[in-house]
């Protein structure tokens, strides 16, 4: 069965999450297989570290505005690490 | 606002930049005016100042690219990154790339050149990014900032003031008289034929040499180190350590003064240390350690004391029996006492005051003699 639109997104999300926390918040690689369990704790911190130096509601969620923020235009230096 | 790891800034207050080649949304002297008037608002807050230069390699190369453009870092089309730029240094440090599929504009119809330039050349002169939403250096490109509204915040001058400091004085009050400044220590002392070093270790495939309070930090991306205090990348670290070696398997570097040693994990230092070296299963004769090297072949450690070495097992976590050995019975040909040493591509580098020798662990032989900051290319 095709895979309804919502499951879609939800998979192109959390590519976007990983690509977004390894480029700009220093999320090594080795913590890939950890992105897909969103409530994992390393995840969660990850996700609230960006959403405070965005300026964003600190959920540790996926939520739409974390989503809609990393849509956004930016510079491509990290914000945190190295 | 935040300043990058190590507060890499520039040494000399006149800078030169080029723009190398240009965008073909804009006309060249809008870009070149727009440059003119980012670079300009870092001015007006700073001691710095800013000449152009038409060929030859600048402080500052400003270049509009697309995809993969030569470092590692490709842009990815239309929206998303728009620029990036590097921290202040040799080569390709101090660059500033900007990213020729998006739609460069003078106002806010399309991609504001100005704005992100502005934003671009704060990171050329040492500033990352701020958490001020207000912020010049804040990440986020803000569509609703037009040309008129470039400037900077509260934040960004008192970030790039922490790094250069104000303007100085206005011509009509009077001029104190300033202190010559000193020469920065890493430059005048790298190339002293005499140098010896505290201890060298790789990370990440770089490799720092340690002096004092000092290290220098040499990437195959540069031909001149960087050179920064300890206490920039590590705070809690000792100045004047005896040994340091990095154990590629589990990303760490251990970092050893006296009878402790701590753990680094890139710039962050690792929990649970200081530890003690006995724990490591050396006998409470040995006080200090002078040199360590791990072989990822074998996955073993190896630290050199006066004239002897034990080694240690990196997956059993232990001290192997039979230790301590004669060094010079293992390692012909390295018989003075060891400053430092490390690995680099199958290759011992052993350090003894001024003196190197590259090691073959294999043929069991000196393979060259050279100085110890042959590293550095004076």
């Amino acid at each position: 069965y095709p895979l309804d639109r919502s499951a879609r997104d939800e998979d192109s999300n959390m590519d976007l999450l990983q690509d977004y926390l390894e480029k700009y918040y220093d999320l090594g690689k080795e913590m890939r297989q950890y992105v897909r369990r969103k409530d994992s704790g390393p995840i969660v911190k990850k996700i609230q570290e960006m959403q405070k130096f965005l300026g964003l509601k600190v959920t540790g969620k996926l939520d739409s505005d974390t989503v809609e923020v990393m849509h956004k235009s930016r510079c491509g230096v990290p914000d945190v690490g190295h | 606002f935040t300043t990058f790891p190590g507060m890499p800034k520039w040494s000399k207050t006149h800078l030169t930049y080029r723009i190398v080649n240009y965008t073909q949304d804009l006309p060249r002297d809008a870009v070149d005016s727009d440059v003119e008037k980012a670079l300009k608002i870092w001015e007006e807050v700073t001691p710095l100042t800013f000449s152009r230069i038409y060929e030859g390699e600048a402080d500052i190369m400003i270049t509009f690219a697309v995809r993969e453009h030569g470092d590692f870092f490709p842009f990815d089309g239309p929206g998303k990154v728009l620029a990036h730029a590097y921290p202040p240094g040799p080569g390709m440090n101090g660059d500033a790339h900007f990213d020729d599929d998006e739609h460069w504009t003078k106002d806010a119809s399309g991609i504001n050149f100005l704005l992100v330039a502005a934003h671009e050349l704060g990171h050329s002169l040492g500033l990352y990014h701020s958490t001020n939403t207000e912020a010049l250096m804040y990440p986020l490109y803000n569509t609703l900032k037009g040309p008129a509204r470039v400037r900077l915040s509260q934040d960004d001058v008192t970030g790039i003031q922490s790094l250069y400091g104000p303007p100085p004085a206005s011509p009509d009050s009077p001029v104190e008289p300033s202190e010559p400044e000193p020469p920065a220590p890493g430059t005048l002392a790298m190339c002293d034929p005499a140098l010896s070093f505290d201890a060298i270790s790789t990370l990440r495939g770089e490799i720092l040499f340690f002096k004092d309070r000092y290290f220098w930090r040499k990437t195959f991306r540069t031909l001149v180190p960087e050179f920064h205090p300890i206490s920039s990348f590590w705070p809690s670290l000792p100045s004047g350590i005896d040994a340091a070696y990095e154990v590629t398997s589990r990303d760490s570097v251990f970092i050893f003064k006296g009878n402790k040693f701590w753990a680094i994990r890139g710039n962050e230092e690792q929990a649970g240390y200081p530890r003690g070296i006995h724990t490591l299963g050396f006998p409470p004769t040995v006080r200090k350690i002078d040199a360590a090297i791990f072989d990822k072949e074998k996955q073993k450690t190896y630290f050199f004391v006066e004239d002897k070495y034990w080694r240690f097992d990196e997956k059993r976590q232990s001290m192997e029996p039979g230790y301590p050995k004669q060094i010079a019975e293992d390692f012909p040909g390295i018989d003075s006492k060891l400053d430092a040493a490390f690995e680099s591509f199958g290759f011992f580098y052993f350090f003894s005051g001024s003196s190197q020798f590259e090691f073959d662990p294999n043929a069991k032989k000196v393979t060259h003699v050279l100085k110890s900051n042959s590293w550095f290319n004076c």
